[in-house]
């Protein structure tokens, strides 16, 4: 992946 | 978000609630392992440092700034304010030997080689492990208040329920990250022998002795 990839879970 | 995901959120909460409440009511931290309460101090300081940066929803920054305050106020109960209760001796786990460890696998595997992606894996890799020194300080003293058994079941439960969290969304979404869901396998599988102890114990009201 590229960009710091967006985590959604806590 | 799915209701396995929420369900976890809410035990990890119900978890950190059991566990000030015991402290604040008894005002004594005996049976709790302050080292533990450390690493979980670090898990949520090295993985939440885009609290500012990356907004994902309400939700998620007020349950991130909860977990921060809270696993804070515990250190500090612990360390401070009930620092004469606090059972140095029977909290012996060097936990070096798994921060090493964890820093160095998040160096070795990891998604992508920059600060934050390094320090959100080794805060995975650390929260999987970050029980031991409670575990081991509750095997030396070969027993847990039934309140600190409360909270291991909540806190253990948390994990298990992101697993079915992850095969949901595997299924439903297709996403998954191996990484999380390898060291959520590990995190969960110690607890495991508490489990049986609880379950098979202090749910019929015994205390829990573990077999000395």
């Amino acid at each position: 992946p590229g960009e710091y990839s967006k985590k959604d879970e806590l | 978000m799915n209701i396995f995901r929420l369900a976890g959120d809410l035990a990890h909460v119900f978890a950190i609630i059991i566990l000030l409440l015991k402290i604040w009511k008894t005002r004594s931290c005996a049976g709790i392992s302050g080292k533990s309460q450390i690493l979980f101090a670090l898990v949520y300081l090295t993985r939440y440092l885009d609290l500012f940066t990356t907004y994902v929803s309400l939700y998620n920054s007020v349950m991130k700034v909860l977990f921060l305050a809270s696993s804070g106020a515990t250190v500090y109960l612990m360390y401070v304010k009930f620092r004469a209760t606090y059972d140095r001796n029977h909290d012996s786990f060097r936990i070096e030997f798994l921060l090493v460890p964890c820093l160095l696998l998040s160096l070795l595997i990891n998604h992508e080689f920059t600060v934050m992606e390094v320090l959100w894996t080794f805060s995975i890799y650390l929260e999987s492990v970050a029980i031991l020194p409670q575990l081991f300080m509750v095997s030396k003293t070969g027993e847990a208040e039934s309140i600190t058994s409360h909270y291991l079941f909540a806190l253990g439960s948390y994990r298990a329920l992101y697993l079915l969290n992850w095969v949901y969304r595997y299924i439903v979404e297709s996403h998954y990250d191996l990484i999380a869901i390898f060291a959520g396998i590990v995190q969960t599988i110690l607890y495991c022998d508490f489990f049986y102890l609880y379950i098979t114990k202090v749910l019929k009201g015994k205390k829990l002795q573990l077999p000395a």
